[in-house]
């Protein structure tokens, strides 16, 4: 409707109603579109605000760099043209818990014939401390009963500790399992040191991973 | 190029900024609140087609002048975007994790004749 628009693109100038709900409806498709996604995801089971922000804290904070491990949750140089390049922050849920170790569920969805290659991996722990004993405590994570890292915790304070998981996560997103779940152990710890998440959620082991992901089709991109 | 007004209808950008809030979405896009879609309209008479904007440089316009008095040499020219940016989005996934990139070519930052 409304006056002619431009003949060539047969684009007729919107009404502000129209306009808007045009626009809108673009934007949506837009954003789904690009994301890959077939729907808007819906929320179910968000993770506690706190939870959250002691996350971003830590990655940006660049506590991770400081141990010369990787972590940054800022940009990076980015993937090809071809491919959609991301950061992403995974919170556990605890599958089960006992005095000496913990089982950490994960959940990680792609569409059919997605293509994630896995660039950097790391799991954050929280470790509460004074633990049992002289002897410094032995913390161990595993992958269905294979041993991925292990490290000895030397101070006696509590804190984050992070492990660099990127073999497993690799594998991991090789197959077509979507749930990923890793056994906490610490030897020499005090009753449930490592039940980060039971504590308000606040301390909610999380992973973080880069990656680029590759729709079914898409041609290679070159390296 | 030209941000629209109301003295011309040539080609210009026409700036429209889309609140997450108002497509209901602010519960799953974590940041940013919102984004300039902006999106190109108006007219590309002869002279000014295949002009990149105001970037046409003096070569281009003698060029569009010559080709605007055999018009048939000029075709059909449309007011499109000839530049746009990414858009980075912090956002939850359906399994809540929390997903950050940068969606490509989301934001129309200028428009030109075809």
């Amino acid at each position: 409707g409304g006056k002619p628009g431009c003949p060539s693109c047969r684009m007729p100038t919107l009404e502000p109603g129209t306009e808007r709900r045009f626009l809108l409806e673009l934007a949506k498709r837009q954003i789904l579109e690009k994301l890959h996604l077939s729907e808007r995801p819906n929320v179910t089971q968000p993770v506690p605000r706190v939870a959250i922000a002691n996350a971003l804290h830590h990655l940006h904070v660049g506590e991770a760099q400081r141990d010369g491990q990787l972590g940054s949750f800022a940009h990076w140089d980015g993937p090809n043209a071809d491919e959609l390049g991301y950061e992403i922050i995974s919170f556990a849920k605890t599958e089960f818990s006992s005095p000496s170790s913990t089982g950490l569920r994960f959940r990680f969805s792609r569409g059919p014939g997605q293509d994630v290659h896995i660039l950097q991996a790391q799991l954050w722990l929280y470790v509460q401390a004074p633990w049992s004993g002289l002897s410094p405590a032995m913390l161990r994570v595993s992958l269905g009963g294979a041993l991925l890292s292990e490290r000895q915790l030397e101070a006696q304070a509590s804190g984050w500790h992070t492990f660099a998981l990127l073999p497993a996560l690799q594998a991991f997103f090789r197959g077509q399992e979507k749930t990923l779940r890793l056994e906490l152990e610490c030897r020499g710890c005090q009753a449930n040191a490592t039940a980060g998440s039971d504590a308000g959620g606040s301390h909610q082991p999380f992973l973080v991973a880069k990656a680029t992901m590759r729709e079914p089709g898409q041609r290679v991109a070159k390296r | 190029s030209l941000r629209c007004d109301q003295t011309s209808n040539l080609c210009c950008r026409k700036d429209y900024y889309v609140d997450f809030r108002d497509i209901g979405w602010n519960d799953w896009i974590i940041k940013p609140e919102g984004y300039q879609i902006n999106y190109c309209m108006g007219q590309c008479p002869p002279h000014v087609a295949s002009s990149p904007g105001m970037a046409s440089s003096s070569h281009t316009a003698v060029l569009n002048l010559i080709r605007a008095h055999n018009v048939r040499a000029g075709g059909q020219s449309c007011c499109v975007p000839t530049h746009r940016r990414p858009l980075s989005i912090l956002y939850f996934d359906r399994n809540s994790n929390i997903v950050k990139t940068d969606i490509p070519d989301m934001i129309v930052d200028a428009c030109g004749c075809s």
